[in-house]
């Protein structure tokens, strides 16, 4: 019995590393740990690679227990996708990748340069939306944010567009004057169109640690409801990990992943294979 | 910070903690906070070390990193500062890859009055560097800014090119920028990177936030080189001085 403990303590020492190591964070790998550790006991699991796997439909439900599928495009029209996060995590190149794709599945797409304060931000989406072969609204640098949003959403409607996607700034959730803006482009599209955005997606770097889950709250808090999550540059040996404590405390489910820097590299997110490869 | 680091530097903590007698002004809580406060500023290099200058101009400083993690916005503040102190910098538009790169480095220039390099149509960032070096020395400019595209450190051609640009133009320094806000893959990152072209220094981005900045601690003790530049805003002069007192006061938060 004592060796028993023995083997099942050091095991559960060396998944609580792997945890650690992949940015879950000390509250959430204490709460898997302890989970497994009731359902070892239970089910009287000694062998390792059934406690792992114990560990992984864990994980999986943590994920998507609370996730929803993702909104159907043929509710309304436009269907609109405002996306935000901090600064360089990947929205530009990831609503490039999105519009490609929807665009591709045969939508009729348009994008809105709302990021009209970095440095040639306008034209990098402006390069992006010419590769994925879709329309862009743009102002000129300076510009207020709102009013692209506002303009881009009169287009949507008068040319009959299926999907809609908003750049914003990257901004830092502690900038209270920036976290209004953003509010600000919200409230304008919600009154132009009730129910606009229907999609609001935070785009997550996943070397990220833990102050993702700072910058999702704050999000969630000033957007009143985030919809999803996109975690990008999962290419790289960061794991992501973090999105387990996101997904636990606030329930807000990881839509898609990108997985490089071409228009291609963007995927449905997959709960089970995301779980798999945090062990590798 | 990576917390292989983290248990390594506990074990430090508490042989310190046990090797102390008691203060008696202190709680034992306040002598450990104490402690551990000193060993992090031990830890990061106690003082603040700053950039050197190459004997004979021109200094050559290569900016190196993950997408995203803020180069080309610490090319425009090194250039911002370096002019700031009496310097003719260069800023050289090395990423041919991402979309309005090369743009948003001319923008930043043009808002600091500082020259940017490029050969127009180019794929090729070893000839731009070797060229705007030799443009630099007939031009008196004794500061030249490499910015080169965001990379993954296990990206074997990309981490070659960047081999390849240190042998064409041999920087003084080859700096690692990366974001304040990276979690445990910091030590990867900052192994990788010294281990396959060096680097001299890094510098802690979007700082501004409310990071921890716990990856100063991870890349400091990987690479033993010191964190030169903390990043604390989007505009220009949003640059300072790394302070290991300081950081390590904002790391234990
Ligand atoms: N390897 C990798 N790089 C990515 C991925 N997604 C984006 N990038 C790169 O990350 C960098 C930043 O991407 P952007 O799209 O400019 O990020 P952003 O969030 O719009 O940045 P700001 O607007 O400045 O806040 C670029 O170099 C992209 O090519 C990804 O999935 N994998
Ligand atoms: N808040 C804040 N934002 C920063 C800081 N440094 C850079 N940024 C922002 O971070 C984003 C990415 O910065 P870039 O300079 O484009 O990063 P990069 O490393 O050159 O990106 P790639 O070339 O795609 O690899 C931009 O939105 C910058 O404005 C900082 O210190 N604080
Ligand atoms: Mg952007
Ligand atoms: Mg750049």
């Amino acid at each position: 019995i004592r060796r028993y403990d023995k083997i099942d303590d050091d095991l559960l020492d060396e998944i609580e590393a792997i945890l650690l190591q992949t940015d879950v964070g000390v509250d959430t790998t204490t709460k898997i740990i302890e989970g497994l550790r009731a359902r070892t006991v239970e089910e009287r699991t000694k062998d390792p690679s059934a406690i792992y796997e114990l560990l992984r439909h864990e994980m999986v439900q943590i994920l998507t227990t609370h996730s929803s599928p993702p909104p159907s495009l043929d509710q309304h029209r436009p269907h609109v996708i405002m996306v935000v996060g901090v600064n360089g995590t990947g929205k530009t190149t990831t609503i490039g990748k999105m519009a490609d794709r929807y665009r591709r599945d045969g939508k009729k797409v348009l994008v809105a340069a709302a990021d009209t304060f970095r440095a040639a931000a306008i034209d990098q989406l402006a390069v992006w939306a010419t590769r994925a072969e879709v329309d862009l609204i743009r102002h000129q640098p300076g510009a207020d944010p709102a009013a692209v949003a506002f303009d881009a959403l009169q287009a949507a409607v008068a040319r009959n567009i299926d999907v809609l996607i908003i750049d914003t700034a990257g901004r830092l959730h502690t900038k209270t004057n920036l976290m209004e803006e953003l509010k600000k482009i919200k409230r304008i599209l919600g009154k132009q169109i009730p129910g606009v955005p229907h999609e609001t997606l935070i785009v997550l770097d996943a070397t990220t640690g833990q102050n993702a889950i700072s910058q999702a709250t704050l999000f969630n808090q000033a957007l009143d409801g985030l919809t999803g999550i996109v975690l990008t540059k999962l290419d790289g040996t960061a794991k992501g990990g973090i999105v387990l404590a996101i997904s636990d405390r606030l329930s807000i489910p990881v839509r898609m992943i990108g997985v490089g820097e071409t228009i291609d590299d963007l995927q449905d997110f997959d709960a089970r294979s995301f779980v798999e490869a945090l062990f590798t | 910070m990576n917390f292989r680091v983290a248990r390594e530097f506990i074990e430090n903590v508490k042989q310190k903690a046990l090797g102390q007698g008691v203060l008696k002004s202190l709680t034992p809580g306040q002598q450990m906070v104490g402690i551990v406060h000193q060993e992090l500023i031990v830890l990061m290099g106690e003082q603040a070390v700053e950039l050197s200058l190459a004997p004979a101009p021109p200094t050559i400083l290569m900016l190196v990193g993950l997408q995203g993690s803020g180069k080309t916005t610490a090319s425009g503040k090194l250039a911002r500062l370096l002019r700031g102190r009496g310097h003719h910098p260069l800023l050289v538009a090395a990423d041919v890859y991402r979309p309005a790169a090369i743009q948003q480095l001319q923008i930043l220039g043009q808002t600091i009055s500082v020259p940017v390099f490029t050969i127009d149509g180019s794929r090729d960032p070893v000839t731009i560097c070797t060229v705007a070096v030799e443009r630099a020395r007939n031009a008196g400019q004794d500061v030249v800014i490499l910015d080169t595209a965001g990379r993954l450190h296990i990206d074997d051609e990309m981490m070659d090119e960047l081999t390849r640009i240190k042998e064409a133009v041999e920087p003084h320094e080859t700096l690692l920028v990366v974001d304040g806000m990276t979690g445990q893959d910091a030590v990867n990152v900052a192994d990788t990177f010294n281990q396959r072209i060096g680097i001299d220094g890094s510098i802690l981005t979007k700082l501004d936030g409310d990071a921890r900045g716990g990856a100063a601690l991870s890349i400091r003790s990987v690479t033993h080189k010191p964190i030169k530049f903390i990043g604390v805003g989007e505009k220009l002069d949003a640059l300072e001085p790394f302070h290991p007192e300081r950081m390590a006061s904002r790391i234990l938060g």
